[in-house]
Formats: C-alpha cells, structure tokens, sequence
C-alpha cells in the first residue's frame, strides 16, 4: 500500500 | 490592529471551513493584511490564509502582532454575527484579546465580543515557489461532488493529469471508481469552465478524508484551483476577492 507523506517532508521550518 | 470587514460572513465561511482541520492557531497581522498558517494535527495537511488588507475597509495595523486563537471559541462567536453584519476586528498592542464587533447594516444593532487568546507556539514552514506540472481549474461544487462520491468507495484517490484531461480514481472493497473531466468551456455559464493546463502528465495519490475536508470551502468560491506536480504536495487554492485566498496542501501518499 502507499505511504501517507507528511507535509513537513516537502516544507522546511522557516 | 483595526480592521473592518464588509461581510461577517467571509470570516465565518473561511473559519467554518477551516476548524475541524486545525484547532488552534495564530492569526498574524501585519501591515499587508491578515495571514494564518497551521498544520492539522496529523501533519499531513497545511492551511494557509492570507486576507489582504485591501479585503478590509479600513485596514490598519500599527504592529506586527500574533492573535493565537481558538478556532471553535472564535465560530461560537461568529455564529453571534448575522450573514450580513459589518465585522470589526480590534486588538491593542500586546494584546489579551480580541475584540469582535457586529453591526447590522439594516437596524441599529451592534454587538461587541471579546476572546481570550492564547500564546500558540507554532511552527511556520516555508511553502517554495513551484512551476506545476498541471494546474486545473474547475467549479468548486464539482470539486468537492468528486470527492464525496469517491470517499463511499476508497480512502483514496488517484488523481492523473494527461492532455486528454484529469482523471479522479479510485479502488475499493466494493470495487473501482473514475470521474473524468475533460477541458471544457462554457460561453453561456463560464462558472462550469474546466480548464487543464499541462506542462507534463502527473499522477498522484491522496487521502480523500482531507479533500473531502478542504472541500467545506467550496461556499467560499465558485472555482476551485487543483495544481500538481510529481512527489510534491497537492495545492488547492479557494481564491477570495482582492487577491485574497484560503490555500490547502496536501502532502501524497508515495510508493507500494
């Protein structure tokens, strides 16, 4: 089955 | 912080739409207007709002400051507001709450409402400028029609980007689903328009759960914008007048 991502894998802490 | 809202309605709508995502988060307002951004608990989804201060009228923000508000304290409060009603949003410099004024148009009510706020620690994240593969647009009940449609049978959806249109599937235990749209331009209703532009076919898959969940915006506009692009996050994008806008993202589901 596919993996559910997590946003915080695409979007870097600023 | 003063900033005066033609419509209570429009806040109603963007925090109605927005509540069961996240819970609590901070409202920041500086001169260029009012921006939120906040993860759902699961970070798998990420809000994004920005009200423009040309949304108001007047707009007025001496400082920068963070509201940090709880978004189901704030909808009982903006069920107080009729549809119709001007909202005043006040807050002093360090402030401890908020205040919320209603005024109708119509008779001579005014009601004033304060919340507490609270200190959120938030994260911010930094959302990259991307050039999509695919960005489509289409009316936002359609939108969110699909998506109910395909959550009966899946937890899933595939969404497939090609030159011959966009395609929304799904597989289930009961068995398989597919809608698809085709570019399509409506001179009579331009509301119905669909329009598919590609710079490559992407195919990603998302959980339905958080569509079906962005999709309470769909009162918000009548388009829905839906940009893709390989092994990045799902942007859908309520656009709101005055360059305003409610943005959602959606992080895939990657792999077998």
């Amino acid at each position: 089955a596919k993996k559910q991502q997590s946003i915080s894998t695409f979007f870097a802490k600023t | 912080l003063e900033a005066r809202l033609e419509q209570a309605n429009l806040l109603k709508k963007v925090v109605d739409a927005i509540k069961d995502l996240v819970q609590d988060c901070n409202f920041d307002c500086n001169d260029s207007g009012i921006a939120l951004q906040a993860m759902d608990n699961s970070h798998v989804a990420l809000v994004s709002m920005m009200l423009k201060a040309e949304s108001f009228s007047p707009f007025r923000c001496d400082r920068n400051i963070a509201l940090g508000i709880n978004l189901s304290s704030l909808m009982k409060v903006l069920r107080c507001a009729q549809n119709e009603d001007i909202l005043t949003l006040k807050a002093d410099d360090a402030p401890d709450v908020v205040n919320l004024v209603f005024e109708s148009s119509e008779s001579d009510r005014l009601s004033e409402y304060d919340i507490k706020l609270m200190d959120i620690d938030q994260e911010h994240l930094g959302i990259p400028e991307t050039e999509y593969s695919a960005t489509i647009s289409m009316p936002a009940a359609e939108f969110q029609r699909i998506c109910r449609d395909l959550i009966a049978l899946s937890e899933s959806v595939a969404i497939e980007a090609t030159k011959e249109g966009v395609k929304f599937s799904c597989s289930g235990d009961i068995g398989n689903g597919a809608v698809t749209l085709r570019s399509h331009t409506n001179v009579e209703k331009p509301e119905l328009n669909v329009d598919i532009a590609l710079s490559e076919p992407v195919a990603l898959t998302f959980s339905l759960k958080y569509l079906v969940n962005f999709c309470k915006a769909s009162g918000l506009s009548g388009t829905v914008k839906l940009c893709l692009s390989s092994e990045v996050p799902l942007l859908v994008e309520y656009t709101l007048a005055s360059n305003s806008y409610l943005r959602f993202y959606l992080a895939p589901k990657i792999g077998d």
